[in-house]
């Protein structure tokens, strides 16, 4: 279960302070897929980054699995964010010096995996999202959908708890994109959290409940957030 | 006006060999906007790195203003690119040790113009997009869908006679979307010639014709390509 109590994100200080962030409570429980609308700007990455331990709050908490990720070192973050946690994030963050499959078994071996277990994964995974034949592939040799799609198997690859998406159709048409969405519910329901950030209302349909950010501010839900 | 007559682009060689795009027959004229669909890898972005003089045919010819691109030199290519064409690239490419205002003054600045003047154009460009308020922010402050108004704010200051737009409205709602997709007609309908990637309908309907690729080859169009 992912839990964020009144979570605050600022940017800069005095004049130049920006609120990304204002007071977020938001309650995601395992097998729930929540997605996430709001205009450009409204602080929907911001979310994902301070759900997923990738940034701090200024202020407020965010819990995984009842634990403060403000009370883990920095090891200790890092390590829950390499086996527990999947992301895709808005800008890829693809390695170019790895082809499409070493990208996604990385985490896997960085977490002791074995390599010819580590690459049998990542083959499936690729599989998955309709890119298995471009696996040696670099980075620099797939279209940008084709990128997105290795971005979606490295989130998914592994023993994830809680699945963050940025937009994660941004380049896909919407056949592709409905065979994402496929596999991302299919996470989700075989027990994971997910957090969907997307603009298209077809996307969010695949999710439990939706809710609205308006400048960092939680404006609506289409359900009642509170259990 | 953009003339691709046989444009054919095949990455690697013998059992490697890939043809992202097949001999395609496409014109488009001065005011006209043509948007380009098709799934994900057909060869749209292959298309518009044709069309901009980013990537060299393995066969056929691409004419601008009657002059074809093979027959520049390195040195004046660039310089049509810099002062004819305006991209906005599906991986946006935003310098991240310049500011917004920077970035999109920059190619102004390379042909000599100077520095004030650039910097109203940029603040001119920047505001039509909705993002003048944040100017002089550097691109890892802003949001995907703020840089991604930076790109197109770019892509379209100066006197660009060609604009290739790949999937501009990618990480925007409709709203935003919109309201760049206005912007960028305005510049064709005063005499600019343009090219769309998009995968939304809703953003296609803004051109005055689509064609769709499959596999690198242009298999429909919703206007009759002759003249
Ligand atoms: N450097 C390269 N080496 C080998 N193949 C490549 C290379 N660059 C692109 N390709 C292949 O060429 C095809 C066309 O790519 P392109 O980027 O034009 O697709 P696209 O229509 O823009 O797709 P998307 O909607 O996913 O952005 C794809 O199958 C891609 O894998
Ligand atoms: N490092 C930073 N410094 C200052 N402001 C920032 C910084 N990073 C983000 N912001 C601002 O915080 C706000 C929220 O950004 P965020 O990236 O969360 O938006 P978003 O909802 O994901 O938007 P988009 O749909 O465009 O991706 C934006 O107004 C942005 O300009
Ligand atoms: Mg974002
Ligand atoms: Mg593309």
């Amino acid at each position: 279960i992912l839990e964020l109590v009144g979570a605050t994100r600022v940017h800069g200080e005095g004049v130049r302070a920006v609120r990304a962030l204002d007071e977020v409570d938001l309650t995601v429980r395992m097998g729930e897929l929540v997605a996430v609308m709001g205009p450009s700007g409204s602080g929907k990455s911001t979310l994902l980054n301070l759900a997923g331990g990738l940034d701090t709050p200024t202020a407020g908490a965010v819990r995984l699995a009842g634990e403060a990720l403000s009370d883990l070192d920095a090891k200790g973050r890092a390590a829950l964010r390499r086996r527990r946690i999947g992301y895709v994030f808005q800008d890829l963050n693809l390695i170019p010096a790895l082809t499409a499959a070493e990208n996604v078994s990385l985490p896997r071996e960085l977490d002791g995996v074995r390599l010819r277990k580590a690459r049998r994964e990542a083959l499936v995974a690729l599989e998955q999202v309709g890119v298995g034949h471009l696996a040696d592939r670099f980075p620099d040799e797939l279209s940008g959908g084709q990128q997105q799609r290795v971005a979606i198997a490295r989130a998914l690859v592994g023993p994830r708890r809680l699945v963050l998406a940025d937009e994660p159709t941004g380049a896909l048409d919407s056949v592709t994109g409905e065979a994402v969405m496929r596999v991302l519910r299919a996470r989700v329901d075989a027990g994971a959290a997910g957090l969907l950030v997307t603009h298209e209302p077809r996307f969010a349909a695949w999710a439990d409940r939706t809710v609205f950010l308006r400048d960092g501010v939680l404006v609506d839900s289409t359900a009642d957030d509170q259990p």
